[in-house]
């Protein structure tokens, strides 16, 4: 009899912590976010515990960190390209209805993410480039700003100063991995494999 | 980068990308943050799921689609997220990237390559299970 209790007892402990798993492997509302970045989590999160709906906790969530230009790898006065400007790149999805909004090299607007919502909304397009879609973004009522900022500045000066390393090029001359630019195909292409090793970082990335 | 997806208690998937891209890209250069599929990926059907890290590979791959793809074949999140990452690794196996997945019940998982300086990957959770969005961490594979 008491062989019996113990596995009885035994059976529904291990009913009981299967079910409490369950539960916490799993539960709605979720929202997930990469990196670190604990106000963008938050802000999503108000904005669903407010009643917002999921595009807006993705849009605000991400906004957050256009704002405060997380890891400096996201918004305004981050990762300058060659001539130093900083473009921003964004995308919007919605799961329901598979429509996609967004903007690539994105200039001179900082709230990138509100534009790339902008575009699913207001056009029947789901991608808008470069200066283009600065030109979009103002007519929906976005500031055309400089996204330039000490900081960026800085990177860009150190970059020239490094004789323009790390960069992207290959297969050019001058030679790319010692001197800057301007580059050129050269007369005879000796291509070389491409870099195992990413230049990038936590610091530096998509 | 961050990218992000939000489920709602019915199921609804939303996903979302915003970046300033690489540091001294050549002028132009798009990675694959506002790409559908490569940067995140959204299907209310499944799930959603987002990726990180070095733009020029990751979006070649399409692994942000390819994992709501494993979800939507009843594959745990977890190792949706692990699946692209050996997926990409096979072609490139020192990039550097991470891929987080959501499904439609609100199970949730992550993955990473691993790296020299790169070998944990820390995303961030909201929950009713939790009381406030709290940081977690994987090891990368």
């Amino acid at each position: 009899g008491r062989r019996r209790r113990r596995r009885m007892v035994a059976l529904l402990l291990l009913v009981v912590l299967q079910v409490a798993g369950a539960a916490s492997a799993a539960a709605l509302p979720v929202a997930i976010n990469t990196w670190a970045f604990r106000k963008a989590a938050e802000t999503a999160w108000r904005v669903l515990q407010l009643g917002g709906s999921e595009l807006d906790a993705v849009e605000k969530g991400c906004g957050q960190c256009e704002i405060d230009q997380c890891d400096g790898s996201v918004g305004y006065g981050g990762s300058p390209d060659e001539s130093g400007e900083t473009t921003l790149d964004a995308m919007i999805m919605n799961g329901n209805t598979m429509e996609v909004g967004a903007v690539a090299d994105l200039r001179h607007v900082k709230n990138a993410i509100g534009v790339a919502r902008k575009v699913m909304e207001y056009t029947k397009h789901t991608l808008l480039v470069g200066e283009s879609a600065s030109l979009f973004a103002v007519r929906m009522g976005f500031p055309y700003e400089d996204l330039t900022t000490q900081k960026s500045l800085s990177m860009y000066s150190r970059w020239l100063n490094q004789s323009c390393q790390p960069n992207y090029w290959k297969n050019v001359v001058p030679d790319s991995s010692k001197s800057c630019g301007p580059y050129k195909r050269p007369q005879k292409v000796t291509y070389k494999e491409e870099q195992t090793i990413s230049q990038r970082s936590v610091h530096n990335h998509d | 980068t961050i990218g992000m997806v939000v489920i709602g208690e019915s199921g609804t998937t939303a996903s979302g990308t915003s970046t300033n891209g690489a540091a001294h890209k050549i002028p132009g250069r798009v990675g694959d943050s506002p790409i559908a599929g490569a940067g995140s990926y959204a299907d209310s059907t499944a799930g959603g799921a987002a990726a990180t890290g070095d733009g020029d590979i990751m979006m070649r791959f399409l692994p942000s689609y390819q994992a709501v793809e494993y979800m939507r074949t009843g594959t745990d999140p977890t190792v949706a997220c692990q699946k692209v990452i050996s997926r990409i690794q096979k072609y490139a196996p020192k990039f550097f990237g991470a891929v987080i997945c959501a499904n439609t019940t609100g199970s949730y998982g992550a993955a990473c390559n691993k790296i020299p300086g790169f070998t944990q990957f820390h995303f961030m959770v909201s929950s009713p299970l939790l009381s406030q969005p709290t940081e977690q961490v994987v090891d990368c594979i």
